[in-house]
């Protein structure tokens, strides 16, 4: 990335040209830029490569959310992954198991997608692969009734974490929603003394459709935090920065791969750091 | 929406007498914005509406009593006018079987694409049979085997082992069971892995398609233009499948890879089930772009 030595109108040009390829979308860029001049007429700096650090440091607040406890110690947990079709959600939760396993958290999965050809098939492979056990019906099954019966061996075998997959769904399908709700239902009234995190998963190639998504999963089921995956491709992203103005919704983990080792806990220094390169 | 911004935005300039090309500008200004709404890559909008001005700024639109829907009216038809005039059909080879291979990013939609294909093409008359040659993500041949039987369309899986010899070995077998089309699902890869990009080069080679299909997600964002340009320069895509438009998506990546690449929009994807695919229209994504 080369930048214009002073600061201009085409220096900040620039910089908006970065953040709309990043995908940050073109309302959150103007507050960016709008943020950033303030910050420099406050600074009374000339130099843009004090200015490209100001935007750094006001994207990298943005993204501090503070997140909930993914480890607790001592309170087992249920996580409950969600999300449109094809964004990543069933890899994600079998590099959540190998993360939580390398943590000594004993880990069951439910295979909560009973409608999409191999899709318990796919999650089956998973859990042969990294030793945890999985919880399943037959494909066509009640999505409710797999919940139920996977909250209810959780908590019957005291696991630590519980994932949940489900099926692909888009957002704008209310009957899929309502589908959603009532498994959400389902495992909300079988908790017991399990702290339940929704997990909203994102495709990092994803446009602004992204934030569609994210309030209204959200309107369904609260969302509590973001997987955003794909992010060992070219795209950046972005899209996370407009959705934390809009949502405040925090990013907990990254995926970077189609492997199990492949998530990151997310440091919003380091994805800023990725956004400029 | 945006026909309601431009007859906003030329009332207000009404107000101060005749039009400039000022004024066009700031009409153009609600058009890029609306573009970068859509998810149209920021260069594509640049270019895009730099010609839309050179039209925009004549008589016809200065001097017209409704400039605003002159305005709207240049839009729609330099967007048509993009997307392909009318919708082109899938190619048929002259040897038997034609075959076609569908390629793309991860979870795009190729699987279900693939399979939704074969119904297709079997309610028009032809014998398809649907080769499964990802080899990699968990059971991705038993995906494209269950859509095989609930379908009645045969799916080839070999050895589960290698792409390239499932690819000519799936050919060899529709010779032997008379199918006269070959669907060829691959693994979902990114278009910066040379190894893979390297694999699809050799199944391309063993497999001569009548067409390469670049399956894309409706929802992709300003990231399509870079992943078509790199999957069209290393395999040469003769057309796209724009997947998941039954989302409320915008679907500005078609318009984005349409200019880049000048490949055809061959089909869309609108549900998960297999009667999910329709032939494209350019003048309804059009609509849709524009929101
Ligand atoms: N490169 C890359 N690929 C990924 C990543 N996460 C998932 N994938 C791939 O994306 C594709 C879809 O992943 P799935 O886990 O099946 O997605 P899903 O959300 O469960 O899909 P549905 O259940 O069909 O809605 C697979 O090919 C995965 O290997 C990632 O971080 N990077
Ligand atoms: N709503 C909707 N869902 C679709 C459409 N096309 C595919 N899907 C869904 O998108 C998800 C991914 O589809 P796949 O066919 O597995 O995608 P893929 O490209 O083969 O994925 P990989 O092989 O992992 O790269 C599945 O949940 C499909 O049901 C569509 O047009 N509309
Ligand atoms: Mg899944
Ligand atoms: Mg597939």
């Amino acid at each position: 990335v080369v930048f214009h030595k002073k600061i201009s109108p085409e220096f900040y040009d620039e910089l908006e040209e970065i953040l709309i390829a990043s995908d940050v979308g073109y309302k959150t860029t103007s507050l960016l830029l709008d943020k950033l001049k303030e910050r420099v007429k406050e600074e009374k700096t000339d130099e843009t490569n004090e200015v490209k650090e100001y935007l750094r440091e006001i994207i990298e607040e943005i993204l501090s959310i503070p997140s909930p406890d993914i480890i607790h110690e001592g309170i087992p947990m249920a996580l409950l992954v969600v999300g449109v079709n094809g964004v990543g959600k069933t890899t994600s939760i079998a590099k959540l198991a190998e993360y939580y396993r390398s943590k000594d958290k004993s880990c069951l999965l439910v295979a909560g997608d009973t409608f999409r050809a191999a899709a318990i098939e796919q999650l089956s492979v998973w859990s042969k692969r990294l030793g945890v056990d999985l919880i399943h019906h037959q494909e066509g099954a009640d999505p409710g009734a797999v919940a139920f019966d996977g909250i209810t061996a959780a908590n019957a075998r005291q696991v630590d974490v519980v994932m949940f997959d489900t099926a692909g769904r888009l957002h704008t399908k209310v009957n899929l929603m309502s589908e959603l709700k009532k498994v959400h239902r389902v495992i909300t009234q079988n908790l017991g003394e399990r702290k339940l995190v929704n997990i909203l998963v994102l495709d990092a190639t994803t446009g602004q459709n992204a934030l569609s998504q994210a309030r209204t999963f959200d309107e369904a089921i609260g969302i509590d935090g973001i997987i955003l995956t794909k992010l060992d491709g070219t795209a950046k992203g972005g899209i996370v920065l407009a959705i934390a103005v809009e949502f405040g919704f925090p990013i907990l983990w990254l995926g970077v791969g189609e492997n199990s080792e492949d998530l990151r806990l997310f440091d919003p220094g380091e994805f800023v750091k990725a956004l400029f390169d | 929406n945006l026909s309601e911004k431009l007859q906003e935005t030329f009332r207000r300039l009404r107000g101060k007498g005749k039009l400039g090309e000022k004024d066009v500008d700031e009409a153009l200004r609600q058009v890029k914005l609306a573009l970068l709404e859509a998810d149209v890559n920021f260069r594509v909008v640049r270019s895009f509406v730099n010609r839309v001005k050179e039209r925009a700024i004549g008589h016809e639109v200065l001097n017209s009593l409704t400039p605003g829907q002159m305005v709207i009216k240049i839009v729609h038809e330099e967007l048509t006018k993009l997307m392909g005039e009318k919708a082109e059909k899938l190619v048929i080879s002259d040897r038997t079987p034609t075959v076609y291979l569908f390629a793309g990013l991860q979870g795009a939609g190729k699987t279900t694409t693939v399979g939704k294909l074969g119904v297709f093409l079997r309610k028009q008359g032809r014998r398809p049979l649907l080769a499964a040659a990802d080899v990699y993500r968990p059971a991705a041949a038993k995906q494209l085997q269950i859509l095989g039987e609930q379908n009645d369309l045969p799916v080839y899986v070999g050895d589960g082992k290698n792409p390239v010899l499932i690819a000519s070995e799936a050919i060899e077998q529709a010779r032997q069971l008379q199918r006269d089309v070959v669907l060829i699902d691959t693994a979902g890869r990114l278009h910066i892995n040379e190894e893979l990009m390297g694999e699809l080069q050799k199944i391309k080679k063993a497999a001569d398609p009548a067409e390469i299909l670049l399956v894309v997600d409706a929802m992709t964002g300003q990231d399509a233009v870079t992943v078509a340009q790199s999957f069209n320069e290393k395999l040469g895509i003769t057309g796209l499948i724009l997947t998941k438009l039954d989302s409320d998506t915008r679907g500005g990546a078609a318009l984005s890879i349409r200019e880049v690449t000048g490949c055809p929009i061959k089909f869309i994807g609108t549900g998960e089930k297999m009667d999910g695919i329709e032939v494209f229209h350019p003048e309804r994504l059009a609509s849709r772009i524009l929101g």
